[in-house]
């Protein structure tokens, strides 16, 4: 009963034109309602899991994180959404064969700073940039 | 929806890879990396030597930095009383995308046992360096202790010199790459410029025949590094010399798609 109010309610607020909304599709926005929102997860990857410590002198591990979700239209509610990622939610909403769904996928990454021994007992210190996600949103 | 997203959740937190797909994974990180294998440094099992205690601090620097929280402020182990004598590197550090510390691998002295004038040499493998990266700056670290003997008022004067050709029976040649003014009593890291070599080095590898230092009296006098306080590759190994250099990448680097 909740989920036939709030579609009720999203109806109201979606103002498209109906001779752009592909009969049933739209239906398929609603039924994947229960589905969660493009967002970030927390993903930890770990030199310690991975046996890696004999060399791997700092971090043990780091937050990378993942992006996961739905990209359905409207992106309202996801507030990285591009412009672009709003018109193939649409064009995939009239024509599914045509567009995929916009993906949910990093906005933003940043780097991290690895200090590892190499076989020659040389210390090195290195930045490997794009490895932790910031922010997600659909592209 | 919900069953999806616990085993979504399930299968990225707590599924036990099998032996092949943690090699797999490894193999995958190592590839990120940019390292054809898994590196396997010899465990000494013994005190921490100075070049990793220098390099821990870095990162802790670069990490924090790749934080957001610190933007250019760097800390050096280096004492205050000394910290005047080291050029800032603040930009170098926080620009670069590689530092590398090596170790030292041959020592030779000339000291109070031999003529005048007393030396120390020192020698760096530089081969096993990052491909596609330039560097930006190097340095030579070495820790000076207080000054012993008839010395330790007077102000030392420490050059550094570059072995440009070594000869059997005559003096090696040399070109001088940094000189530091310190006073004997003085005790901590000192950093010398080595850039201009390390850049020779790299491009000839064959030409890396090491560096030579001297320590000289207002008047020109010979002082023995060890009297002078420098402590060598047999010192403690928290204070044992080493190299520190800074690359900077020419572009991004290109992973091969799969």
């Amino acid at each position: 009963s909740v989920r036939r109010a709030m579609k009720k309610k999203e109806r109201k607020t979606n103002d498209l034109p109906q001779s752009n909304i592909v009969s049933g599709k739209y239906d398929h926005y609603h039924e994947s309602e229960g589905r969660e929102m493009c967002k970030r997860h927390e993903l930890y990857v770990s030199f310690r899991d991975l046996e890696w410590l004999d060399w791997v002198i700092a971090p043990q591990g780091y937050a990378a994180y993942y992006c996961h979700g739905e990209c359905s239209f409207p992106l309202d509610s996801c507030m990285n959404a591009t412009n672009h990622a709003i018109l193939q939610s649409l064009v995939h909403l009239m024509k599914p064969e045509a567009a995929p769904k916009a993906c949910c996928a990093p906005t933003k990454l940043s780097a991290i700073s690895v200090l590892y021994y190499d076989n020659s007992n040389n210390v090195i210190l290195k930045k490997y940039r794009n490895m932790v996600v910031k922010s997600c949103g659909c592209h | 929806g919900s069953f999806l997203k616990n085993h979504l959740h399930s299968s990225f937190i707590h599924r036990k890879l099998s032996g092949r797909e943690k090699k797999e994974i490894q193999r995958e990180i190592l590839s990120i990396m940019g390292l054809p294998g898994r590196p396997r440094p010899h465990s000494e099992g013994k005190l921490p030597s100075s070049a990793p205690l220098f390099m821990l601090d870095l990162y802790h620097a670069m990490a924090s930095e790749d934080e957001d929280d610190v933007s250019q402020g760097v800390s050096h182990p280096v004492p205050s009383s000394l910290s005047t004598q080291i050029p800032p590197l603040g930009t170098v550090i926080s620009e670069a995308d590689t530092v590398m510390s090596f170790v030292n691998m041959v020592e030779q002295d000339q000291d109070i046992f031999h003529q005048k004038p007393y030396w120390k040499e020192f020698k760096f493998d530089l081969t096993q360096l990052p491909k596609g990266e330039t560097v930006t700056a190097a340095e030579f670290r070495i820790y000076k202790m207080k000054s012993f003997g008839r010395s330790t008022n007077k102000t030392l004067h420490i050059s550094v010199y570059e072995i440009n050709k070594s000869h059997h029976k005559r003096e090696s040649n040399l070109f001088l790459l940094d000189v530091q003014n310190i006073a004997a009593k003085e005790e901590g890291w000192l950093a010398f410029d080595i850039t201009a070599a390390s850049n020779r080095w790299l491009l000839n590898p064959k030409y890396n025949l090491g560096l030579r230092l001297y320590i000289e009296l207002d008047g020109g006098q010979s002082v023995d590094p060890g009297l002078a306080g420098l402590v060598g590759r047999r010192g403690p190994r928290p204070k044992q010399p080493f190299l520190v250099t800074f690359f900077r990448a020419n572009q991004p680097p290109i992973r091969a798609p799969r």
